[in-house]
């Protein structure tokens, strides 16, 4: 077991520093195993260094910044074991525009790498534009939930404030 | 294995037949909030075989069943199915012999959940492994909730690396 | 302190009770000293029902829904004793279109009746364009913040694509 | 009282000197990830006494002193100043002479926070003071840092009580 979450570590490690510079387009980051000798009782720490920025670990980051740098050890341990299907709900809250648009570039090369479909339920303008169809979820009857297709073009902007 | 489609009756808001294709590339899923987006995130989960209430926002298994509204009765049944491509036969042995998987859990009322794959009724142990073989599952890396990224930045490190463990 | 603590709780929850309808535009709520019978160690519990729906506890409800709740009760226990300022960082991230619109309706409000000056830190456009003035924080020296006063009209919505 | 301004030099990414204009109404601040908005909540939160470095996601207080970049050095001392109009007479007794109030913590590194009011050395318990007679100060509700909100959701029931516990 212990081989195995070091084997484990390495390859989420490696996968986790190329997304992060791929996500923050630049800067570097790394993980630590930390408070143990024995792996097995270790905490994993993440180091993170945005741009132009000081290293620091992850909790002293700003919010999206925290946001992003998550994202990329999501992933990092996805393509360890990359599925066919990936899920991702309101993961890009907290993120910027440019933020937004990096998220979706590393969405479309995974999912053209891997073969993975994603199912991304977003609030965010910049992500609809991004998916290559849309659904709806409206509740016209209170309570109830009902599934829409969404034109791309001009309807996806619309749902929201006319399902509101 | 590949996602084609996602149906479900009665489970939670969906109380209506409701049918969601899994396409290629990027879906996106949008709407309001309070609206049944997460709902369906879910429905993913529980049909994989998600066997924690709490995991899924509920007290008791139950509840996942559509609870009524001012104008709508409750229902006593509640199910999900996913229907796979197996065309490159990539499934575990057993059921490894169609192109064709569809894979459905179905909860009563103070009875409990069945499981059947193609018609056939299987345990939940044989649908969860499914699922594992394919690295996806209630617990896998490819399936995050809301609110999944906000833990995961709080987590001790500790508690992070038990979830490294478990994707490993 | 035990006569205290339930003295605030029923102002609180009466403020609460009716900052939820507001925002829902419905609905119910209402707060409940829970889990022991000396008030000083009590939990408190929170039960909503957005219109239309089952009151339940806070944690069954959506993610946008908890979190309009959740602004409920802050202003409830602001109202109580109402400050000169009030500052508010992203805490609009996980609404929908028409949520924010009457989030900033009440931020409007109490600014109005408490002669409270707010500080809404937001990612969200349709916020930017409730401000009564806009300030842009940028970085465009790394690692270095400088603060810039932004003209509503255009400037608004496109600083933050430009600045990032 | 009522908040006008707000001043701060070398407090973290803020090295150079920064004026933010406290209108009436609302003040909308925006910006891309990263580029300083929170660190401006905390600005606030410190001259008003904020002791715990975890609250202000440091270690060390030190680490609200800019610490340099590439490009330029760190600095040795932090300075915000909140600038109050008491026109309304509403202050506390003994600071409660003037229609200005000029509130301000500095901090040397190593040394520690030196905090003033008008030019005056004030003890930190005096600031603390002052701000938590207008219902306001580094934990009142209403100072609502980013997660926040999340936090309160996820809180058990006997956190949430200490919380309206300590707004009473
Ligand atoms: N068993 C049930 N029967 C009927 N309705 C249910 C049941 N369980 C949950 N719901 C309803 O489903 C709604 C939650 O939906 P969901 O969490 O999917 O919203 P969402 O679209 O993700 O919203 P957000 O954008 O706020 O995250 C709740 O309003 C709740 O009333
Ligand atoms: N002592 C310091 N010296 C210099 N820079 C610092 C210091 N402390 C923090 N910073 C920088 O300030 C930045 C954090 O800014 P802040 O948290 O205010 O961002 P934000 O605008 O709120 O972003 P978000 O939208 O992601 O929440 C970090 O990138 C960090 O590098
Ligand atoms: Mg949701
Ligand atoms: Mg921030």
């Amino acid at each position: 077991a212990r081989d195995r979450l070091l084997s484990a570590f390495d390859t989420v490690n490696a996968h986790f520093q190329s997304l992060f510079t791929r996500l923050f387009n630049g800067g570097a980051a790394y993980l630590k195993l930390i408070e143990a000798d024995d792996p097995l009782q270790s905490g994993l720490e993440i180091y993170a260094q945005p741009p132009g920025k000081k290293t620091s670990v992850l909790s002293l980051l700003s919010g999206g910044e925290q946001t992003l740098t998550s994202i990329a050890l999501i992933f990092a341990m996805f393509l360890t074991n990359p599925a066919p299907i990936c899920v991702l709900d309101e993961v890009d809250a907290p993120l910027d525009e440019s933020n937004v648009d990096r998220y979706c570039m590393l969405l479309e090369k995974i999912s053209e790498e891997c073969d993975t479909r994603f199912l991304v339920i977003t609030h965010h303008r910049m992500t609809m534009a991004r998916m290559d169809r849309l659904y709806g979820v409206t509740m016209s009857e209170k309570g109830v939930s009902q599934l829409v297709s969404v034109d791309l073009k001009q309807h996806a902007l619309d749902l929201e404030d006319q399902a509101a | 294995v590949q996602f084609n489609r996602l149906r479900l009756t009665g489970f939670k808001s969906f109380v209506e037949h409701t049918e969601l294709e899994i396409g290629k590339g990027l879906t996106g899923i949008i709407g309001p909030n309070g609206c049944g987006k997460s709902n369906i995130v879910e429905a993913i989960r529980w049909a994989m075989g998600e066997n924690s209430p709490k995991r899924m926002r509920s007290s008791d298994m139950d509840d996942v069943i559509f609870a009524g509204t001012e104008r709508r009765p409750a229902r006593n049944t509640a199910e999900v199915t996913l229907l796979l491509d197996n065309s490159d036969r990539t499934a575990p042995a057993e059921l490894n012999d169609s192109d064709e998987l569809e894979i459905s859990r179905k909860i009563e009322r103070d009875v409990g959940s069945t499981y059947k794959v193609n018609g056939k009724n299987v345990r939940m142990r044989d649908v969860q492994l499914l699922f594992a073989d394919s690295s996806v599952g209630a617990h896998s890396p490819a399936l995050v909730s809301q609110g999944r990224v906000s833990d995961m930045i709080n987590a001790k490190p500790t508690q992070r690396r038990m979830v490294l463990e478990e994707a490993a």
